[in-house]
């Protein structure tokens, strides 16, 4: 029970000097990674005494990556006949229903096309709303105002010497 | 319906199957020996009735997983051969050796001869194992500084990266456990793999 180690192996003979340890995703706790240190405790030294912190080895204990190639497993099942091919069936479904509901929407517009009036948002309904404010002149608020004729201004000749 | 295909059963050779074998060791001793293979690595393989000297060892890589090497036979030299372990697995003790003994020419006969001899470890068990050992001149260097000696492991190394679902070898120098009265080697250890707490600024940030 030393105090952060989650894995102990059990005694080995000092004289082979390594031991092999699969790493088990379990470790990991749910996260992508996590940084370990490995120790080696000698059977003199009591558990009480003994610090895996203090003389060993840090380095990181990864996921990896999952690399999208048929294992061995797959390929047997494979070979069984086994595939699991749900992925191939949403794929196909979705542009098919689509394609489907396409057709659908187009033979009901067609049936349906004799009710349908779109009169008043036609052109000739929206140009009757068209209303001409026609000439200035004729408008009942400027009718009134007299309004010169360029020629009309007064104009200044040069005056002569004589002046 | 589709024809039903039917999975092809593994094919075995009886060649490929680990078998126990017999040997004798200490001279008398009759003792049954079960291969095992881990990681790929097969211990405890019976050896071939003619020793091949360009027979294939495995190696480990900086994070511990096994890397088979061939040697190979280039202009009459071995490449990648065999590794060798001077003498970190010998016990050296003095041998003395009197005038009568040696009857040297040059010896004055009351004088006494030392000579230092190195005693060769056990190998009845460390000969089974095709992974290359782990001598003081593997160690590396660890610690933010790479000041500090990474005794007594040679593999993994600091900071590298175990992956989920394979497996890997820690070495260490075996002789480094030595009880400091007796001198003798401890005969057990036990390895432990502990959680370390990372700070926020190291999160995320080592070389993957």
């Amino acid at each position: 029970d030393i105090p952060a180690t989650f894995f102990s192996s059990e005694w080995l003979k000092n004289v082979d000097g390594m031991y092999g340890i699969e790493i088990d995703g379990d470790w990991l706790q749910g996260q992508y990674e996590r940084k370990i240190v490995v120790s080696v405790q000698p059977s003199n030294i009591p558990d009480e005494e003994f610090n895996p912190l203090e003389n060993g080895v840090l380095l990181y204990m990864i996921q990896g990556s999952k690399v999208s190639k048929y294992s061995k497993e797959e390929l047997a099942l494979q070979d069984a006949g086994i595939s699991n091919d749900k992925w191939y069936y949403v794929a196909l479904s979705i542009p098919t229903m689509v394609i489907f509901a396409l057709v659908c929407i187009y033979f009901f517009l067609h049936y349906n096309g004799k009710y349908r009036d779109f009169s008043d948002v036609t052109q000739a309904a929206l140009g009757k709303r068209h209303r001409v404010l026609g000439e200035v002149s004729k408008m009942k608020k400027f009718r009134k105002m007299k309004n010169h004729k360029y020629s009309e201004l007064p104009s200044y000749n040069e005056k002569s010497s004589k002046q | 319906a589709r024809e039903v295909i039917r999975p092809k059963a593994d094919k075995e050779t009886t060649s490929e199957e680990l078998k126990p074998w017999l040997r004798t060791i200490y001279s008398t001793k009759a003792e049954i020996v079960t291969p095992t293979v881990i990681a790929g690595v097969t211990f405890s393989a019976k050896p071939a009735a003619t020793p091949d000297p360009l027979e294939p060892w495995v190696s480990l890589n900086k994070d511990g997983s096994p890397k088979t090497i061939k040697p190979e036979l280039k202009n009459g030299r071995t490449k990648n051969p065999h590794p060798e372990y001077s003498t970190y697995f010998q016990t050296a003790s003095v041998r003395t050796f009197s005038y009568e003994e040696l009857k040297a020419h040059n010896m004055d006969p009351n004088d006494v001869y030392e000579e230092e001899v190195f005693i060769d470890e056990d190998k009845t068990y460390v000969s089974l194992n095709p992974i290359i050992r782990c001598t003081p001149e593997r160690y590396f260097m660890k610690g933010s500084a790479n000041d500090i000696s990474s005794q007594p492991f040679c593999t993994p190394r600091e900071n590298t990266s175990w992956k989920v679902g394979k497996t890997y070898f820690v070495s260490w120098f075996t002789r480094f456990f030595e009880d400091e009265f007796s001198g003798e080697v401890v005969e057990n250890v036990r390895v432990h793999l502990s959680y370390v707490k990372e700070k926020a600024s190291e999160k995320g940030f080592h070389k993957r």
